[in-house]
């Protein structure tokens, strides 16, 4: 069923949504390919254009949006120090100082805001925070939608 | 609501959910069609907000963040059953998961050409939301934000412009990158040092990548024109991601095994865009051999 990135076991999800019942209870017809966590196809023809998103951040901001940059700080594919200095870069004025936030009782990471924009990170989340901390992942994603206290 | 993908069964769920799914295709330049699946909230599906959900790769489904990370079930180890996510993010939120661009999971294009850039992912994305819209118009009044993971860190701002600037009316309030590419170079120069703080390597690497790398102070570990730099960064980086660690979580172990595999190589191709796979030119920790799985 073609490569899946090294490091994560997809079988499962890959066996599931390649079922023909499956299939058709999601209105996917025949005639399309097996599903695949990636694909080789587009990943072998994508062409990056943006170095960095700096001034698509900064146009953004100026229209009022809020935005959040959270890591699990265990990441190394896009390691949380680049994240937290990519906001930095930004330019913008803090508003809060560096500190932690809790969920349940402990300490689940640090955050910092920069007006709109917050810098958090998620503490021994990896690289896909929703799966590896769900819980601290469903409190900041609360805070973040509900634009309340982290 | 779009009656035709509703989805009213799924195979291996014992459970039954109370909150209603729609699966099917929106219409993105003509002739590519993007899959998507859309939970609605199991708390108050009027009144709460909507939430783009994208992964990135390039080239990975949305799917994957549905059934591994915040969708409402997951899929049991033996890959025929579910079970329910306690922390899914339709808990608060109606959830849309778009496996975009054309090619990735059940998306496709009429041609099967599937060669394409940032802008025209972004552009492809917003498509598909007017179309989403368009089988879905009493969700334009609900509050939206979008969420990109890894890649996605150059998706969601991409099509947040063009949802902040564009025609369509809908109701934008926000944007999250989680564990985000926003800049290579600060991927990059970031990554030396948090190798070297977690202990990933030793005084002499360090060392070594100051002296040939640093000028008063001033360290460049993405770009430097020095190729005893270069090459030094290099071992760094096949340190992170050649010598036996799970570069998406520290202290996890790897599950599938050794990284020779293509597919491997590309996601991280795209990721460290200077780094060149070379043999270990410097002796590192006693000599870490790339047998270590």
């Amino acid at each position: 069923l073609g490569e899946v990135p090294p490091c994560i076991n997809s079988t499962a999800q890959i066996t599931w949504l390649n079922r023909g019942d499956v299939r058709k209870a999601l209105h996917i017809p025949d005639t399309l390919p097996p599903w695949d966590l990636c694909s080789d196809a587009v990943g072998e023809q994508y062409t990056n254009l943006y170095p960095t998103v700096k001034d698509v951040y900064l146009k953004l901001l100026s229209l009022g949006l809020r935005a959040l940059v959270y890591n699990g700080d265990t990441d190394m594919a896009c390691n949380f120090l680049g994240d937290q200095w990519f906001v930095e870069d930004l330019g913008l004025k803090a508003t809060t100082k560096y500190q932690n936030w809790f969920h349940d009782d402990q300490i689940a990471g640090y955050y910092q805001q920069f007006g709109n924009i917050t810098f958090l990170t998620v503490k021994g989340a990896g690289h896909m925070v929703p799966q590896w901390a769900p819980g601290p992942a469903f409190h900041m994603f609360q805070s973040f939608i509900t634009n309340g206290y982290y | 609501q779009y009656a035709p993908d509703e989805v009213t069964y799924l195979p291996g769920m014992k459970f039954k959910p109370n909150y209603r799914q729609w699966s099917g295709f929106l219409q993105a330049q003509p002739g590519k069609y993007l899959h998507y699946w859309f939970v609605t909230s199991q708390r108050d599906p009027v009144k709460d907000p909507l939430v783009l959900w994208l992964n990135g790769g390039p080239g990975c489904s949305s799917l994957d963040g549905f059934l591994s990370e915040n969708g409402p079930f997951h899929v049991n180890d033996n890959g025929a059953t579910l079970y329910e996510n306690p922390f899914s993010w339709n808990k608060i939120a109606n959830v849309l998961y778009l496996e975009s661009p054309a090619g990735v999971g059940y998306s496709y294009s009429d041609d099967q050409k599937y060669a394409t850039d940032d802008d025209q992912v972004a552009d492809d994305n917003y498509k598909a939301l007017q179309s989403f819209f368009a089988k879905f118009p009493n969700f334009t009044q609900n509050e939206f934000f979008i969420f990109g993971e890894s890649y996605g860190g150059i998706y969601a701002p991409t099509l947040s412009l063009r949802v902040a600037t564009g025609a369509a009316k809908i109701n934008f309030k926000g944007f999250s990158v989680g564990n985000g590419l926003s800049s290579f170079a600060l991927n990059d120069q970031t990554l030396v040092y948090f190798g070297y703080y977690h202990g990933l390597f030793g005084e002499d690497l360090w060392r070594d990548l100051n002296t040939n790398c640093c000028d008063k102070g001033n360290c460049n570990f993405y770009n430097s024109s020095s190729q005893t730099c270069k090459t030094l960064v290099n071992v760094a980086f096949g340190i992170v991601y050649n010598s036996g660690l799970n570069e998406y979580a520290l202290y996890l172990d790897c599950e599938v095994g050794r990284r020779s595999h293509k597919g491997y190589e590309r996601t991280m191709s795209h990721l460290f865009k200077n780094y060149k796979k070379q043999p270990h030119t410097h002796k590192v920790s006693g000599g870490v051999s790339s047998s270590i799985s």
